[in-house]
């Protein structure tokens, strides 16, 4: 922060100050010019994803950390250069060779209470697959070291034609900012290149490069619909937890503030199964110490 | 000591031309990075550089500096930049020559088209390992989403998101198109 910035006289309890509405959800935010959000080097947004919501890909010039007040769904975070290890297997279709099967970096679930990290530059995104409004809550911490810009909060989108939620206020007030923006007419990291460019970067026809620009997307904000219902690689341990399981965690959890001494030992099931198993085998190799030939 | 590490250590790594790349290509061009894990002294400073030479008609694919500003030397020949902000406004479209300085702020888009065969460049990035993510190719973001996230995200079909994932075979430098596509030693 500048000198002075954090000389406060008196603080104020501060609520959202604008809303940009999607198709399906709203993203409200505070204003990081506010002299208490910039003290602290931070920047706030609210944000609320209507069933079948998916939160459109995006990255931010500073780390961020997401609270989920409320709901439950599904996230990715891609990190550069690694390995897409969720593969769909390949599917044989008759008369034809095999379809180009599908293949991403990892996909987690999360719920109500959970914090989502996400570093600086790692492109995000978030879906909501259940009844209930996902309520997550954002915070981006402009004054990280990683953050080697100003301290205007930044979200780049891969994909679609939204308005910046932070920049409108460089816009509204003048300041900057806009100077520095160009303007906000809204857009995602890809749609500034030439079709050219694209072409050629992506080995796709027009077509496909308009969509990329999202020039035919009349769909409203950064939060979409997915009517049909989002489909992922996601292995069944992975579905969100219910019952039996939930309580299972509570009582681990439970037992670990306790200290008890089971904790030590593995938690799942499969785990002490798998531990049985390997001391059935460690007895049958150890029983028979007479045996010479039989040890290993 | 101090004195047995400090008085002794590298000052010195070359990265150009004649040096084995980290990435090549030869329809395309070379790449090659020097970090703090190659040249420890690069730590003390948060610096580190790059190296790359594309051939004419090709590509650099768009991508991004994720933790590092870049600021960018033209050693040789000519090529066409664009660099675009987080709003889509392409802050850069033009050509650069030797002799010619263009800043990348961190995070914002860029690609390169080479306009000779013998273009080459130096960059120096402003963290001790730089990371860049591409957004297009082999190892791209919008390969790693799920194809349906591709899909609604992009407004696509699914055939159309599966090309969008996977036509594009190449990690950072594309060759020229068959037509333009230089012999090749």
């Amino acid at each position: 922060p500048q000198q002075n910035e954090c000389q406060f006289q008196r603080l104020n309890a501060l609520e959202p100050d604008n809303s940009v509405k999607s198709e399906a959800g709203t993203i409200e935010t505070w204003n990081p010019n506010n002299d208490q959000l910039r003290c602290a080097g931070v920047a706030l947004s609210r944000c609320t994803i209507q069933r079948n919501g998916l939160r459109r890909p995006f990255y931010t010039n500073a780390p961020q950390e997401i609270y989920i007040q409320q709901g439950r769904g599904i996230f990715g975070l891609i990190f550069p250069g690694c390995r897409e290890t969720y593969e769909e297997p390949q599917e044989q279709e008759q008369g034809q060779g095999p379809r180009p099967q599908d293949r991403h970096q990892k996909v987690e679930h999360f719920r109500e209470g959970d914090i989502i990290a996400v570093p600086t530059g790692v492109p995000f995104w978030m879906y909501n697959n259940e009844q209930t409004p996902v309520i997550a809550i954002t915070l981006i911490d402009t004054t990280n070291l990683d953050n080697q810009l100003d301290q205007i909060p930044r979200r780049f989108y891969l994909s679609g034609n939204q308005e910046q939620e932070f920049l409108q206020y460089q816009q509204k007030e003048g300041g900057q900012g806009q100077q520095q923006e160009g303007g906000n007419e809204g857009g995602n990291v890809l749609s500034g290149f030439n079709d050219e460019f694209l072409e050629e970067a992506f080995s796709v026809d027009r077509e496909i490069v308009r969509n990329i620009k999202g020039k035919n997307d009349d769909r409203e904000g950064s939060i979409v619909e997915v009517k049909e219902g989002l489909k992922v690689i996601s292995p069944p341990t992975l579905r969100p937890r219910q019952g039996r399981e939930e309580e299972e965690e509570e009582e681990e959890e439970e037992e670990e503030r306790r200290g008890d001494r089971r904790r030590h030992r593995p938690h799942h099931h499969e785990e002490e199964e798998e531990e049985e198993e390997w001391s059935h085998q460690v007895r049958r190799v150890r029983r028979p110490h007479h045996h010479r030939e039989d040890r290993n | 000591g101090l004195e047995e590490t400090l008085c002794t250590l590298k000052l010195r790594h070359n990265i150009g031309q004649s040096t084995s790349p980290d990435a090549y290509n030869p329809q395309a061009g070379r790449l090659k990075t020097l970090t703090s894990l190659d040249f420890p002294i690069l730590r003390w400073l948060g610096l580190a550089a790059e190296h790359g030479s594309i051939y004419k008609n090709a590509m650099f694919v768009p991508y991004y500096n994720v933790n590092a500003n870049s600021i960018l030397y033209v050693l040789n020949g000519s090529a066409w930049f664009q660099v675009v902000d987080c709003s889509g406004n392409a802050v850069f479209n033009g050509e650069l020559n030797e002799g010619q300085v263009l800043t990348i702020p961190q995070n914002y888009a860029v690609a390169i088209k080479s306009l000779d065969d013998n273009f080459s460049y130096v960059a120096f990035k402003t963290n001790d390992i730089p990371q860049i993510a591409a957004l297009a190719g082999l190892t791209s973001s919008i390969r790693a989403l799920p194809l349906d996230v591709v899909a609604h995200a992009f407004n696509l079909d699914r055939d159309q998101a599966r090309q969008l994932k996977n036509n594009n075979p190449y990690k950072f430098l594309v060759p020229p198109p068959q037509s333009q596509l230089r012999a090749v030693a």
